[in-house]
């Protein structure tokens, strides 16, 4: 029933994280 | 607490709230899916709902049977006709939805950490928030609607950009092993999801 684990990584300028940052 | 008495559907910022813990990458899939069904179905009875342009986790309801909608703003709500006409056009509804999935799946990260994305999964968030970088033959516009002449099958193998809910739902179905599969499997995570949020609410309102 568990969620499945995720790795974190740096966040990173060209990354997903940022270019959604970037719209909001 | 913000949740009182049973319910029949959870917002998807209840569920990121009790967890206290991102959504996982199937279940991102599933919403995606379910919403984008929900939202296309709306669209094809011609009865839209009113939908502001900046939508958030709060207005995405997943109920029992597995079903996600998508709810309207409550307060924009008294500016009946005027937000008729404001409402937003499918992209950026696309586009809003992107953005509130990725942030469900990068709920309670710090600032300088990014988690790891299946590039399938990401390729969807980018191609849904419109964050894909532009290679040259890449000429979205919000109005635009081209539509057509598209080969169904060239469409399904490759899609570089998203221009509607079905758009969405092709990517989600090919995600998975049996395309036809979607429906039914992705019905089946959002309703694993809302019995699991609830069990959970049950018991911390219990220990309460």
């Amino acid at each position: 029933k568990g969620k499945s684990l995720y790795k974190i990584k740096p966040r990173h300028d060209s990354g997903i994280k940022a270019k959604i940052s970037m719209k909001t | 607490g913000e949740a009182e008495g049973p319910r029949d559907a959870l917002s998807l910022e209840d569920i990121l709230r009790l967890y206290n813990q991102p959504i996982n990458e199937e279940q991102a899939w599933a919403v995606c899916f379910q919403c984008c069904g929900f939202l296309s179905t709306e669209d094809a009875r011609g009865r839209r709902a009113p939908r502001p342009r900046a939508l958030s986790a709060a207005q995405i309801r997943l109920w029992r049977d597995g079903a996600v909608t998508l709810a309207p703003t409550g307060e924009s709500l008294h500016d009946a006709g005027k937000l008729e006409y404001s409402r937003s056009t499918e992209t950026e509804v696309i586009e809003s939805l992107g953005i509130i999935i990725y942030k469900a799946l990068d709920y309670g990260l710090k600032e300088n950490e990014e988690r790891e994305l299946s590039p399938p999964l990401e390729k969807l968030i980018d191609l849904m928030a419109n964050t894909v970088e532009a290679d040259g033959s890449n000429d979205e516009g919000y109005e635009a609607a081209n539509e057509g002449m598209e080969d169904e099958d060239d469409e399904k193998r490759k899609i570089s950009a998203i221009r509607s809910y079905r758009d969405v739902m092709k990517l989600c179905a090919a995600h998975l092993p049996t395309e036809s599969e979607a429906p039914n499997h992705y019905q089946a995570v959002c309703r694993a999801l809302f019995a699991e949020t609830m069990e959970l609410y049950t018991f911390l309102t219990k220990i309460k």
